[in-house]
């Protein structure tokens, strides 16, 4: 989990996006869940 | 629930984060304390989750602990 | 302006982003870009900023390069 902090917010929003997984905004309260979805899809 | 139907009678206002149904004060506390004081802050989260429900139950779970009942409720 | 009071007349409901009052399409499509695609989700914004009209200004300009007047729009 620990290499998706260092992605920058269009690197996190380009997984997403490419794992058509849906999303809002990546801000303060939301990062972490996102960070996680793309943790648990790649896992 | 009771809470639930007093919650959703009237417009949230300014009411306290505890006044939403499913979080009690310790609960509701771990949320105040990352600045959830509000129900209404908590309403600005659901919307950003752009009102996902799931997404919304799973960042409560794992952010505050709240447990599988508190998130849906 | 007639923008402002088209949007305010009714829910916003699903309406897009370039909806709001102060957002054109170049900002729009900043906005859309990051994830700000619908009005409700800047509105999930500016509470979560507790109502705060001058920290939601700032950032939506430290963030999208919107102008003061966009901003205070």
């Amino acid at each position: 989990m620990e290499e998706y902090k260092g992605l920058t917010d269009n690197e996190l929003i380009a997984r997403l996006k490419k794992y058509n997984i849906s999303h809002g905004p990546l801000v303060g309260t939301t990062r972490k869940l996102y960070e996680k979805k793309v943790y648990e899809y790649e896992k | 629930s009771q809470k639930c139907q007093n919650f959703v009678s009237e417009p949230m206002g300014n009411k306290p984060i505890t006044a939403v149904d499913g979080i009690d004060e310790e609960l509701g506390a771990k949320l105040a304390a990352k600045g959830f004081d509000k129900a209404y802050i908590l309403l600005g989260q659901f919307l950003l989750l752009k009102k996902e429900c799931a997404a919304f139950q799973n960042w409560l779970k794992s952010s505050f602990d709240a447990s599988s009942s508190e998130a849906e409720q």
